[in-house]
């Protein structure tokens, strides 16, 4: 039997534009969710732990195959601030769902088929980063989407004291700079599509910071702490600039 | 202007 309740629904609203489709596996020690986006150039990983739910019961490893698409569709009614229960049987081929406004008190209960995904499983290699910056998550995002309303991507530049995003198209160019705290091993500066920057900053409601772990020639890290859990989205980098 | 590399190229799948 497994029963999980979950207070950040809003986590889906995060990755539905990456994946449409994915796995959620399910462990006595919590809920983890690995899987590229269509145009595999993203990877986002997600692990909630047990701690996090109230309640949370899982006797056995279980794996729900669930669509986002429909998921969010679900989430969308209550925003951020709904309670996401998921609840099955010994036989997953459905699941029960139940979605409960905080502000209303309407409960929502679906029964939800579950979808026999096809899935890659992707080792994530341990990698040191020349950087690792955290910054505030609205800050970021009011770059990224800034910054996208008239360019397609952005260049990160790294140094000392101060990360700066800057970009340039057709119409000319712009950038945004921010002071940091974080301990850097070198200048660093590389290439990066802004719009899965936009797609990866729709986590931001979920933490007050996010942590960029930057380096040249590999895939660079957006990472947004939740509670008792992340959210890591992994990006592959332009090479040969 | 580099080039996209995709994820697979560093990640490996099983």
């Amino acid at each position: 039997l497994f029963h999980a309740r979950f207070e950040q629904a809003g986590l889906v609203d995060a990755i539905k534009d990456l994946i449409q489709d994915s796995d959620f596996h399910c462990r006595d020690s919590g809920i983890a969710l690995r899987n590229m986006d269509n145009s595999q150039v993203a990877v986002v990983v997600i692990l909630l732990e047990a701690g996090g739910f109230l309640p949370y019961h899982c006797d056995r490893r279980l794996n729900l195959g669930i669509s986002l698409t429909s998921l969010t569709k679900i989430v969308h009614y209550a925003g951020d601030e709904a309670t996401l229960a998921l609840k099955a049987n010994d036989n997953p081929d459905t699941f029960n769902l139940v979605l409960e406004c905080l502000q209303t008190g309407c409960i929502i209960k679906y029964d939800i088929k579950s979808r026999d995904i096809d899935q890659e499983h992707l080792e994530i290699p341990k990698t040191d980063y020349a950087a690792t910056i955290t910054i505030p998550s609205a800050e970021f995002q009011r770059i990224c989407r800034n910054l996208s309303q008239l360019l397609e991507s952005v260049a990160n530049e790294a140094s000392e004291e101060r990360i700066k995003f800057s970009s340039s198209g057709d119409i000319g160019s712009g950038s945004a700079t921010l002071r940091h705290n974080s301990d850097l091993t070198g200048p660093i500066a590389l290439t990066i599509s802004l719009k899965y920057l936009v797609n990866f900053s729709k986590a931001t409601a979920l933490s007050y910071s996010v942590t960029l772990s930057l380096s040249s020639e590999v895939p660079q890290l957006v990472e947004y702490k939740v509670e008792s859990g992340f959210a890591r989205f992994y990006f592959a980098p332009q090479i040969g600039e | 202007e580099g080039t996209q590399s995709t994820i697979t190229q560093f990640f490996e799948g099983s």
